[in-house]
């Protein structure tokens, strides 16, 4: 554990938190991606199937825990609770055009052929592109409440945290895993478009509006 | 890779 993985890892989790809170206090989910967040379910679900299998240490089995949770709890919200206020006319991205692709990926380039590494390398994979229904909502709306543009800083920020993480590791530890590596750059590049955007405009205090 | 570095990153 170094310092920016814990700092990587609270930021994803004060994404997660943002999100909740936002839906919970304003009892509606819009301009939020129900798609998005299955993904991320589905990301924890196949990738946190090591809590049978592996222990680490408490602070590893509790965060998972409370990212299973915390991401099937929002998902209850949108599709059960808060469903009226879902934007599902804007959230359109077909999300089988990532998760075949994906699952395809996730056969062919993994570490150890054995379901559980496979899932494994699933969810890198599917993390890596779970947020483009967002992203995608977002460019069909041209606009973003300003708690969802926290929300997304806070995630990318996670990933962007991570990759130093992985730099620092491999000076110190010798340890580098090029399937999250990759994955995890994957990820970073495709909110440098939002982060650009949430530096010169959301923090001005403006709201977050694409150029017509 | 040593197993174990996977399973510690969240």
């Amino acid at each position: 554990m170094n310092v920016f993985r814990l700092v990587g890892d609270l930021s994803h989790l004060l994404a997660i938190i943002i999100l909740l809170l936002k839906i919970w206090k304003t009892r509606s989910c819009a301009g939020v991606s129900g798609k998005s967040q299955i993904l991320f379910s589905l990301v924890f679900i196949t990738r946190y199937l090591d809590l049978f299998t592996n222990f680490i240490s408490v602070y590893n089995s509790v965060m998972k825990i409370i990212y299973l949770v915390t991401s099937l709890g929002t998902v209850y919200l949108m599709y059960f609770k808060f469903k009226a206020t879902y934007d599902s006319n804007h959230d359109t991205f077909r999300i089988e055009f990532l998760v075949v692709p994906v699952g395809g990926l996730s056969f062919l380039v993994n570490h150890d052929f054995t379901p559980l590494e496979i899932l494994w390398t699933f969810s890198i994979y599917l993390e890596s592109v779970a947020i483009l229904p967002q992203l995608f909502m977002i460019s069909k709306t041209g606009e973003a409440e300003t708690i969802t543009s926290h929300y997304l800083f806070a995630l990318g920020s996670y990933r962007a945290l991570y990759i130093v993480n992985w730099v620092y590791r491999y000076y110190t530890e010798g340890f580098f895993d090029l399937i999250a590596i990759v994955a995890g750059c994957v990820q970073t590049i495709l909110y440098c478009d939002f982060f650009y955007l949430y530096i010169t405009k959301v923090l001005k205090g403006k709201q977050l509006k694409l150029p017509a | 890779p040593k197993i174990h570095d996977k399973h510690d990153e969240l």
